[in-house]
C-alpha cells in the first residue's frame, strides 16, 4: 500500500463522519439513481467497516465533503477523460473530496444484465476512488483494491490485507473489524 | 515476493480486445516492440507513461523511437505493477497498459495534491 505525498487524511477527530453528495448536473442515464446510490452505498460501507469512519449521503451537494459527478471530456480539472475505456475516473486526496467518474463509460451494477464487452463496474470503481478520497494511493498488490487498473467485466469490491492495512495506518480500526472474520469470509469464499 | 510470472493473463483474445476505437486499443500494435525499434505512434506510449508517472521527459523527447527512457520507464512499470520485469513490450506487459484505469499517477501520488494548492 502507498500514501500521497505529505500522507494527508481526513483530520477531523476519530470517529469521523464523512457525507457525500451526487452532482445534481453531471450525470448519467444509462443507469437510475437509485441503482447508482445503491452502488455508492455499498462501496463506502466497505471501507466504513474496517476504519472508524461513517460515511453518509446529503442531498446538499454545496456542503458536502464528498463531491460525485459523471463528467466527458475535459471537465476542468486538468486531466480530461478520454472516452470508451482507458481512464475510467479519478478523485483527489484528502480533505479535497473530489470524485470524477468518465461519463462515457458502459457503467454497469450487474453483469447478467448488461452484456456489453466493455462493461465497467461500477461499484469496483467507486471503491477503488474511495480509498483515494481517504488517502490511500495506488499498491503494486494485483488482488488489492487499490491496483490501479481493472479490466471489463471485472468485479473487484472486497477489500484485500494490503488494502485494510494501509487504510488502518491511516485511521485505526473499526472497533468491530476483526482480521478473523476477514480470513474466515475469504477461506469460505475460497472454499466455495 | 512477487510470482516470478504475472497471477494475472492476458485479456482474452475474443473479448474487447476487437472491439476498435476504444482508448489506447492501439498499443496492440506494440508488441514485442524492443529498445532501437522506430515505430509509428510509440510516442503516444511515452505520453501515456509520462502521464502515470513513469517518465519524466520534456516534449521534445516524445518522438517515436523506443529509447532508453521509454525502455526505463517500461522497466519502472513493470516493477510497480508486479509484471515480468524484463525490459520488453511484451503480450502480458501490453494487456495491462491497455486495461482501463485509474487516472490517479501511480508514483507522483502528490498530483492532486498540486492540484490542491493551486
Amino acid at each position: 500500500y502507498a500514501f500521497f505525498t505529505g500522507k494527508p487524511r481526513w483530520s477531523r477527530s476519530i470517529p469521523i463522519t464523512l457525507t457525500y453528495a451526487f452532482s445534481p448536473d453531471y450525470v448519467i442515464n444509462s443507469l437510475s439513481m437509485s441503482e447508482i446510490k445503491d452502488a455508492f452505498q455499498r462501496a463506502f460501507n466497505h471501507w466504513a467497516s474496517v476504519i472508524p469512519v461513517s460515511f453518509w449521503e446529503s442531498n446538499d451537494y454545496g456542503f458536502a465533503d464528498i463531491k460525485i459527478g459523471f463528467y466527458k471530456g475535459d471537465h476542468g480539472d486538468g486531466e480530461p477523460f478520454d472516452g470508451l475505456l482507458g481512464v475510467l475516473a479519478h478523485a483527489f486526496s484528502p480533505e479535497i473530496g473530489r470524485f470524477h467518474l468518465d461519463a462515457a463509460e458502459t457503467w454497469a451494477v450487474d453483469f447478467e444484465r448488461e452484456k456489453s464487452d466493455v462493461a465497467i463496474d461500477l461499484e469496483s470503481v467507486a471503491t477503488h476512488e474511495i480509498g483515494h478520497l481517504l488517502g490511500l494511493a495506488h499498491t503494486s498488490v494485483q488482488e488489492a483494491v487499490m491496483y490501479p487498473s481493472l479490466k471489463p467485466r471485472e468485479k473487484k469490491v472486497d477489500l484485500k490485507i494490503d488494502d485494510i492495512k494501509g487504510i488502518q495506518a491511516l485511521y485505526g480500526s473499526n472497533p468491530n473489524f476483526s482480521y478473523q472474520d476477514l480470513l474466515e469470509s475469504d477461506t469460505s469464499t475460497n472454499s466455495g | 515476493r512477487t510470482a516470478p510470472f504475472p497471477s494475472s493473463k492476458p485479456i482474452n483474445p475474443t473479448s474487447y480486445h476487437k472491439i476498435r476505437g476504444y482508448t489506447w486499443h492501439e498499443f496492440q500494435k506494440f508488441v514485442d516492440a524492443g529498445r532501437g525499434n522506430k515505430i509509428n505512434g510509440i510516442s503516444e506510449l511515452k505520453k501515456y507513461f509520462h502521464r502515470f508517472g513513469y517518465l519524466k521527459i520534456d516534449s521534445l523527447n516524445f518522438t517515436d523511437l523506443f529509447d532508453e527512457h521509454l525502455e526505463h520507464a517500461l522497466i519502472k512499470y513493470q516493477e510497480n505493477l508486479g509484471l515480468l520485469v524484463n525490459g520488453k513490450l511484451d503480450e502480458y506487459t501490453v494487456s495491462q497498459i491497455i486495461s482501463p484505469r485509474c487516472g490517479v499517477s501511480d508514483s507522483a501520488p502528490k498530483l492532486f495534491m498540486h492540484a490542491t494548492r493551486n
